[in-house]
């Protein structure tokens, strides 16, 4: 979802 | 992407840099045992993720490696025979609980779901990451210089956080709606703090 785009990153 | 590889590569870099320097000099001096034990409580407070969130391999394997890395590098400064007789505590003097308290307030405060507790403990890694390296750099000053390879270890770090920044600007332009305030605030405040020790690495090697 829009709001886990982040903890794709380390 | 390959700027955030880029980055994940020297962040991985600066774990190896600093566990070659802490095996081969079996010394762990001028290594701030604070922000090595800050890093372990950042990776642990951001990886819970780890047992449901599955968005690749290579996510899962580093989010493990990096765990692994900053836990092995405090064993070593505590329990390493010889290094753990070498640690300087008079030099590694940063109030560091000064740093956890208010990531603490700040990830329950401000993070991107109020009820879920995994949402703040991630916020406050976000947060506790940025002045993580305090300790580390305060007792360079104190030190007077740092060694090579600490250096090193540093300057990977802080290029570690240059990438990802590069990366947040190319994501926000490639990807529809890619918008992550708290990730960028923190990444810039943390490159900041690395701009007085770049300006002297960059001096430092010059001169060599």
């Amino acid at each position: 979802g829009e709001t886990d785009a982040k903890k794709d990153e380390l | 992407n390959a700027i955030r590889l880029a980055g994940d590569m020297s962040h991985m870099a600066s774990f190896f840099v600093l566990l070659f320097k802490i095996n081969k000099s079996k010394s762990v001096a001028g290594i701030s045992l604070k922000t090595q034990e800050l890093y372990v409580l950042v990776f642990c407070t951001r990886y819970v993720d780890i047992f449901w969130n599955h968005l690749s391999l290579y996510n899962s394997l580093m989010k493990v490696i990096f765990i692994a890395l900053s836990v092995m590098i405090v064993y070593v400064m505590r329990r390493g025979v010889p290094q753990r007789s070498t640690y300087n505590p008079e030099l590694d003097s940063f109030p560091h609980h000064w740093l956890v308290l208010p990531c603490v307030l700040l990830g329950v405060a401000i993070n991107q779901d109020p009820t879920s507790p995994f949402e703040m403990a991630w916020a406050f890694s976000i947060y506790l990451e940025a002045v993580a390296i305090m300790p580390q750099l305060h007792m360079v000053q104190k030190h007077g210089e740092a060694e090579n390879l600490t250096s090193h270890y540093i300057f990977l770090l802080g290029l570690y956080r240059v990438f990802y920044l590069v990366n947040w600007v190319y994501r926000y332009m490639t990807e529809d709606g890619y918008w992550q305030a708290i990730v960028w605030v923190s990444g810039a405040v943390q490159a900041v703090l690395y701009l007085d020790f770049f300006y002297n690495y960059v001096k430092s090697k010059q001169k060599d």
